[in-house]
């Protein structure tokens, strides 16, 4: 099975202001709960 | 005639298994066919279908009786085992498929009464911390398969080799040059190749699209296709819609279902500023730990079940398969969160047909009945609830980050 998350978040460029990054990489295997993106 | 028919001797003779399966992937292709076909008559001819594409083993697995098979799964793995047969069954399970056993919240597996029960397993909240700072946490165990963030012109990474259009996942939507926040899919409602000279957007500006919404294997998804289902759009009538200049035909019809009764104005409501849609697949193995829980803190606004196929969601087939998402049977919760739009979609499978909503009782996957409840709206291809009962205030079901939000069981 299979979830897909599709958000609006803060463009990681914007001048002066944090914007969203992924902070795992494709393939990693993670764990509910665990960080997968910060702003 | 009375003689031959009263002397014959009758002899019985097995037949092989194949011929039996054969026979069935037979019965239900036929059956799929009319159905496509009856809906097709019932709605104008020109509307497109996605048929899963793919070379020999998808055509294969198209003509499996899949959500039959796993209705079929789940009740056999709903068989109360012996007593003295679960803990060394569940032991041999979770070595074959690499379950952590001593994560789980219930270490007693003669309490297990069958496989359904262990797989769909609680565990133990000491071991997932909820990080509390990340934007995003991950709402299950898993694999990233995909992640990112939709490209100019909803275009998503190749990665596997699959290169297709998140656009097509969620809005399908494609770069038009006069739109004034390319990266607002609210504003991008049009399809070109179809003699449409433009299309006007809920927002009122005129926009001039002259790209598909999205084409994977050569075929054009539109925000329909994800939203409302691929071929059961209908000529809903969304606010305000009906009398703008909206090309006729198809790009209306889908721009309609789309929208669905809220109309066109929530959906640009969502995005606006500078802002990116971003997108991640975590795909869960057999062993993983099968709930799902919030990602972040947001509010759940609308629920659409599309009861699609159940194809296998292996990384192996979504590279075979591209359409997989859009065909397979899913649940899309729609919702917002601090930063603007929000949606979490887990997709069934095969062996894990059944979604479970810990919030929504009434949803019912994988299930033989049609879902005939009076807000469904009809021919759509997608049954919608919403929950803005649950919080007046909040307009929605306001959830916690890494609060447990339902699961996948078996069948």
């Amino acid at each position: 099975s299979t979830v897909v998350l599709v958000f609006e978040a803060p463009e990681g460029k914007e001048k002066g202001k944090a914007g969203f990054r992924w902070i795992v990489e494709r393939g990693s295997v993670v764990k509910m709960g665990q960080a997968l993106g910060v702003v | 005639l009375n003689t031959a028919w009263k002397d014959t001797p009758v002899k019985w003779y097995p037949i092989p298994v194949g011929l039996g399966i054969a026979f069935l992937g037979f019965k239900h292709y036929t059956t799929v066919i009319d159905r496509e076909r009856k809906s097709a008559d019932a709605t104008d001819s020109d509307r497109h279908e996605i048929h899963p594409t793919g070379p020999w083993q998808v055509r294969i697995l198209s003509t499996l009786p899949l959500k039959a098979l796993s209705r079929l799964w789940g009740k056999f793995n709903e068989i109360p085992l012996p007593v003295f047969l679960r803990p060394a069954g569940f032991k041999l399970y979770a070595w074959v498929f690499g379950v952590n056993i001593p994560e789980a919240k219930n270490q007693d597996l003669k309490s297990y009464r069958n496989l359904a029960e262990f797989f769909y397993r609680e565990i133990d909240p000491a071991t997932r911390p909820i990080h509390s700072s990340a934007a995003i946490v991950s709402p299950s165990d898993g694999k990233v398969l995909m992640l990112g963030e939709v490209r100019e012109g909803g275009r998503v990474e190749n990665v596997k080799g699959m290169t297709y259009s998140l656009d097509a996942l969620l809005s399908g939507h494609g770069e038009p040059s006069t739109s004034p926040n390319p990266a607002s899919p609210a504003v991008l409602f049009a399809r070109d190749g179809e003699g449409a000279t433009g299309a006007t957007s809920p927002g009122g500006e005129v926009v001039q699209s002259h790209e598909e919404f999205a084409r994977i294997n050569g075929i054009s998804y539109t925000v329909g296709e994800l939203f409302s289902g691929v071929d059961q759009a209908t000529s809903h009538k969304a606010d305000g819609l009906e009398d703008q200049s909206l090309p006729p035909g198809e790009a209306k019809r889908d721009v309609a279902a789309a929208v669905g009764p809220k109309g066109a104005s929530w959906f640009r409501s969502q995005i606006d500023g500078a802002k990116r849609l971003y997108f991640a697949v975590v795909y869960l193995a057999p062993g993983d730990y099968h709930r799902f829980h919030s990602p972040t803190e947001w509010v759940v606004e609308t629920r659409r079940h599309f009861a699609g196929e159940l194809f296998s969601v292996s990384p192996y087939l979504q590279a075979l398969l591209p359409s997989l998402f859009i065909l397979n049977e899913r649940v899309v919760l729609l919702g917002r969160w601090r930063y603007g739009f929000f949606s979490m979609t887990p997709v069934g499978a095969t062996n894990v047909g059944s979604i479970v909503l810990n919030f929504d009782r009434e949803l019912r996957t994988n299930s033989l009945a049609k879902d005939t409840r009076a807000d469904t709206l009809e021919g759509h291809g997608y049954a919608e609830a919403h929950y803005q009962l649950a919080s007046k205030l909040l307009a929605g079901h306001p959830l916690r980050r890494g609060e447990e939000m339902g699961g996948f069981r078996l069948g």
